[in-house]
């Protein structure tokens, strides 16, 4: 996280801290499940190796004390049918779930985020959170870090990523948020966690978006997973309740 | 004459009839019917020249050895004897007819034309038996007769005898025999030979009373009870024993009535000895059968119900036990579904009255993410025992949205909320609640 603050115990209780091809993300889903970008497990430019571990920490916001909770063992792994691992510059469906082989038992530093239902926690400008132990001025965090950022309309992504010249694509499937006149973002191993949007009316919150990819960090915008367009394969992989 | 022999009926006439019969005839006709008819015989037409005391012309008519009559003249006419429509009937299976005439038919110088006579004979059974009586009042002495009973059947008879005789080889007379006297109908008499006669000498009678099974038979011996007895040696000369279940229940002679007897038995063995002399009168029994009753039962608890209790109950009757709800019909260590009990034929219950332990839940499921406590006595999973089930939030919340959910050990025994469902409930996560969420104060 770029230009963020430092959580506090209970400030992000569904972070979920990975190790798996390096440092990333994800967020608790009920008591038993680990919603992630497919990205970390099937890394861009890079072959997957067999057997490569996938460990899975939750529960606090140092990196030695939260993996001194132990790993929670992954059962199976869930990467979305649509995401082509293969086509370098498409993040399009960047999304997975891990399946932890035991439910965890939620307390104040450990709890599940909700999904989100409807189109209005995309609307432009609304301020959301960013979480992760990823990079932080060239060094990775040993503590979790926070961002808040706002939400961009889909039509500045698109013009900041034509600005650039970039042949990443831009799907329906995707949003951006940022903020080209602050050097706040998310980085490289952050990837995987969610970003994070109050709902007022419900007063809960809601994961919009799963930190996907950005052209470096802190130079404009960064791109994230839109979940809403997920819910349903969500749903129908973890069950209903 | 050819004799007529073995047949049933038929007829005999005059010779030439109906053209006028000859003179200076005389002829016997014999007529034999099987054994055990006896001979019928009707004149349908009779025209014989009539004489005073037929003397001249005449049929003569004889049977058993005796002359039944002697007749001439005609049918409806005066003169003579004709014998009109009288029937002759003969006593054994023989008759004879004799006919007879003299050397003219004249009268006055004229010659008169008689037909002569058509008669019918036919057999008729013998009534052997009214033979045989007859015989007795005539002192006759007509063969063997039925020392007991007679019985008449057609052309022939039978003899048989009293209860307690048998007939004997000559098929006539008959000897006390009561060894093996057998009784299976529910109530009746028994008694000693020619009661209240003086029963035969040297008898061995066993008199056995059979009865199905849930029956018992009830003795009852009637007055006037006399057996052969002696001052000081108790029943030397004749003695009656009964026996049932295999024991004796005494040995009885004198003048003293054993009285009314309960075996509790559905076989009953009456055994009657007799020596070579007495002249005592006997004895009587009236036996009778009841259904055999089984205890009434009781309840072992006050929660057993015994449906439609009967003030009685008897062979074959039958009882059914349930308990009232919430508690469970158990026998030994055993749950049962249903309790039927049947009384046996020996006055038992097939099976012992159940009791009725009250039904357990046993300990309720536990609850993931959850918990529950006792709303009733604690640890008490019994009937109508009440648990809270509570999940620990705010990290989780039950399904429903409730905050708890009452459970209640049902008469089923099994746990249920409020709607009758066994399911307990389900405790998930809350989401999006950080119980320490960022809150940002510098604006």
């Amino acid at each position: 996280i770029i230009a963020g603050k430092s959580a506090q115990l209970g400030n992000f209780p569904w972070q979920a801290f990975t190790n798996i091809y390096g440092r990333g993300g994800g967020a608790l889903l009920g008591d038993r499940w680990i919603l992630t970008a497919a990205h970390i497990l099937h890394p861009k430019d890079s072959s997957s190796l067999p057997n490569t571990s996938i460990d899975v920490f939750l529960g606090h916001t140092n990196v030695d004390e939260i993996m001194k909770m132990g790993i929670r063992p992954v059962r199976r792994v869930i990467i979305h049918p649509g995401y082509n691992q293969n086509d370098t510059n498409n993040f399009d469906n960047d999304i997975a779930l891990l399946e932890l082989e035991n439910s965890v038992p939620l307390g104040p530093h450990l709890l599940p985020i909700c999904l989100p239902d409807n189109e209005t926690f995309y609307e432009k400008g609304l301020v959301g959170y960013v979480s992760g132990f990823g990079i932080e001025s060239q060094k990775l965090s040993d503590d979790l870090k926070f961002v808040s950022l706002p939400m961009a309309s889909s039509k500045n992504c698109q013009n900041w990523l034509n600005e650039k010249n970039s042949k990443q694509v831009f799907s329906t499937n995707m949003f951006c948020a940022g903020d080209k006149t602050r050097k706040q973002d998310a980085c490289q191993g952050d990837s995987g966690g969610v970003f994070a949007v109050k709902d007022e009316s419900g007063d809960r919150w809601v994961a919009t978006g799963i930190v996907s990819w950005g052209i470096g960090c802190s130079k404009g915008y960064g791109f994230y997973t839109k979940v809403l367009k997920y819910v349903d394969w969500i749903k129908k992989e973890i069950g209903e309740s | 004459s050819i004799p007529i022999i073995n047949k049933l009926y038929g007829e005999v006439t005059s010779p030439m009839y109906p053209k006028s019969y000859p003179n200076n005839y005389d002829e016997t006709r014999e007529i034999v019917v099987p054994q055990g008819y006896s001979v019928k015989l009707v004149f349908w037409q009779f025209d014989l020249e009539p004489s005073e005391g037929c003397f001249y012309d005449y049929v003569k008519i004889s049977a058993d050895k005796k002359d039944l009559g002697r007749f001439c003249g005609q049918l409806g006419s005066t003169p003579g004897n004709p014998p009109s429509q009288k029937e002759f009937v003969s006593q054994g299976n023989q008759m004879w007819l004799t006919f007879h005439t003299d050397f003219s038919n004249e009268e006055n110088g004229t010659t008169i034309f008689y037909k002569g006579f058509l008669a019918y004979f036919q057999a008729v059974d013998m009534d052997e038996c009214a033979a045989q009586d007859n015989a007795i009042e005539e002192n006759s002495n007509l063969g063997l007769r039925c020392e007991h009973l007679c019985h008449n059947s057609v052309g022939s008879y039978f003899c048989s005898c009293r209860p307690g005789y048998k007939l004997q080889a000559d098929k006539h007379s008959c000897r006390a025999e009561c060894s093996n006297e057998l009784f299976t109908e529910t109530s009746g008499y028994i008694s000693s030979l020619e009661y209240p006669q003086a029963y035969p000498p040297d008898m061995r009678c066993n008199y056995s009373i059979r009865v199905d099974r849930g029956l018992t038979i009830n003795l009852k011996f009637l007055e006037p009870f006399e057996i052969d007895d002696h001052q000081q040696v108790h029943c030397p000369y004749d003695q009656l024993q009964v026996y049932a279940n295999g024991k004796s229940f005494g040995e009885y002679c004198g003048r003293k009535s054993p009285g009314v007897m309960d075996t509790s038995s559905n076989a009953v063995d009456v055994l009657f000895f007799t020596d070579e002399s007495g002249d005592s009168g006997g004895w009587k029994i009236h036996y009778t059968t009841e259904v055999i009753k089984c205890p009434q039962p009781k309840a072992l608890d006050k929660f057993t119900v015994i449906n439609n209790l009967q003030p009685q109950y008897q062979f074959r009757d039958y009882l059914i036990v349930t308990c009232k709800l919430g508690y469970q019909l158990t026998e030994g260590n055993q749950q049962l579904k249903s309790f039927t009990s049947v009384c046996q034929d020996d006055g038992t219950w097939h099976r012992p009255m159940p009791y009725c332990k009250i039904v357990n839940c046993g300990a309720p499921k536990k609850l993931p993410n959850g918990n529950f406590k006792y709303l009733t006595k604690e640890g008490g999973n019994t009937y109508k025992a009440e648990i809270l089930y509570t999940c620990q939030e705010p990290y989780y919340r039950m399904v429903n949205g409730e905050e708890n959910a009452k459970y209640t050990c049902s008469a089923q025994g099994t746990w249920k909320d409020k709607h009758g469902n066994e399911k307990i409930p389900r405790c998930l996560p809350v989401c999006g609640k950080p119980v320490n969420p960022v809150v940002e104060n510098q604006r």
